[in-house]
């Protein structure tokens, strides 16, 4: 995920969008992508997913307005997928 | 949504255990209001049970949580979460006791995350339109307000249909009204601010006397929990449109139904034996609304809300020329029109007597 790693700040906004993506666009990885490519593009897949339900601006970075949204309260269940 | 939802309408609910931040009482008229959001735009029914195994099971829990398959995560972030339509799991409700769960505006409103839960339960998912309730982020509205956005109830419709009919239902003709029929009867008259809204079936027109436009609509696109075959409606002093079918009526500011209708018209004050109001009327000078039944009318005081002594009286003893049932009443610029039939007579309070007789599509420009 393109963020800054070096401050703590940064690491945890890393670890919130890791966390909130993985509960809410939680989507299944398309078997056919290999190695560890499929991953860095499915997260930042499921960013950009994220950023076109909430109508924010769809850069598949976490933005200080997409941080913003993540921080808010919410309802657990996923926004995308079948949530049984 | 997830298809095909609850196969049945009736649906059973339990409260496993309840959340010290509130009283119990206060608690479980929360959930109970929460249901009622749903009950009310859907045929489905809500019993609440006190043991053994409900449709939606109901808890306060914290962190990882028996078998569930989802954890809370403390103070703020995930606030409640719930399961679609099904067994074991399926239609279960969890609220994350770390939260600061309250009947108002502070912390988080109860009532409101339960109704948002309750729609999962039922077989909605995340809607991304920031008005709906079916939106994921928490956001307090007043709880006089109904909580349901058309989109809301477009989802839900989808699943499980509309109200069942309402016993008196007249079966509404699947074509437009013809406006200009020379027969054109109404079933109910309301100003709203500058416009006038003309009631039949499940259409309604829009008339802006001041200009000569006007729009035909489906009552559902404005309001899409009220029923079609409205019998009587009224501006009041408050902004509000109050809307009469059989002994319920609804009370509606903007396009918002205020949360907690229908309710009986037996809560305005009158009795049992009245089953149904044919007109209503607000007369702005006085304060005063004026319900028509039959040949008799009732006086109502809107600013103490309580029904004036001495009524019923005969409409045609104080409305000299108004002889026939009322289907129908409006006050505009002063005057009142009273409707029967294909026929409108333009009466003078001050005169007290019928100025003239016209066709009641007269304000339709045809």
């Amino acid at each position: 995920l393109p963020v800054h790693p070096e401050n703590d700040n940064h690491k945890e906004d890393a670890k919130l969008v890791q966390d909130y993506l993985n509960k809410f666009y939680a989507i299944e990885p398309d078997p056919n992508q290999l190695g560890w490519k499929a991953k860095a593009e499915s997260t930042a897949e499921k960013l950009q997913k994220m950023q076109q339900f909430f109508g924010l601006k769809v850069t598949g970075k976490p933005d200080s307005e997409t941080l913003e949204v993540m921080k808010k309260p919410r309802c657990g269940v996923p926004d995308v997928g079948l949530y049984g | 949504v997830t298809l095909p939802g609850w196969k049945k309408t009736n649906l059973t609910y339990r409260i496993v255990n309840h959340t010290p931040d509130m009283r119990e009482e206060d608690v479980d008229q929360a959930i109970q209001k929460a249901f009622e959001v749903w009950s009310t735009v859907t045929p489905l029914i809500f019993t609440r049970i006190y043991e053994g195994i409900a449709d939606v099971m109901i808890a306060f829990r914290t962190k990882a949580h028996g078998h569930c398959p989802r954890y809370f995560d403390g103070p703020l972030g995930v606030l409640a979460h719930a399961f679609p339509p099904g067994n074991g799991f399926g239609g279960d409700v969890h609220f994350d006791e770390d939260e600061d769960w309250t009947s108002g505006s502070a912390g988080f409103n109860l009532f409101l995350v339960a109704a948002h839960e309750f729609g999962h339960a039922l077989g909605l998912s995340h809607s991304n339109d920031q008005r709906a309730l079916m939106y994921p982020n928490y956001a307090y509205v007043s709880p006089s307000e109904f909580p349901l956005s058309p989109d809301d109830i477009r989802g839900i419709q989808s699943i499980y249909g509309s109200q069942p009919n309402v016993p008196d239902e007249k079966p509404s003709t699947p074509t437009s009204p013809k406006t200009c029929g020379s027969q054109m009867s109404f079933d109910a008259v309301t100003t709203l601010r500058r416009e006038v809204i003309f009631l039949k079936g499940r259409h309604l027109w829009r008339v802006y006397p001041d200009h000569s436009e006007v729009e035909l609509e489906l009552i559902s696109t404005f309001w899409p929990m009220l029923p079609s075959g409205i019998q009587a409606a009224y501006e009041n002093m408050k902004d509000q449109i109050l809307f009469f079918k059989g002994n319920k009526f609804w009370v509606i500011s903007g396009y918002q139904v205020l949360l907690g209708y229908p309710k009986s018209i037996n809560t305005l004050g009158f009795p049992k034996g009245v089953k149904k109001i044919d007109a209503a009327v607000c007369n702005k000078n006085t304060g005063k609304t004026d319900f028509f039944i039959g040949d008799k009318y009732w006086r109502y005081d809107e600013y103490k809300q309580s029904m004036e002594k001495g009524y019923p009286r005969q409409t045609a003893n104080d409305f000299p020329g108004i002889s026939q049932k009322v289907d129908a009443v409006f006050q505009q610029k002063g005057f009142f029109y009273f409707f029967h039939g294909p026929k409108q007579w333009e009466f003078d309070p001050t005169a007290n007597k019928v100025i003239r007789e016209i066709k009641s599509n007269s304000w339709f420009n045809c």
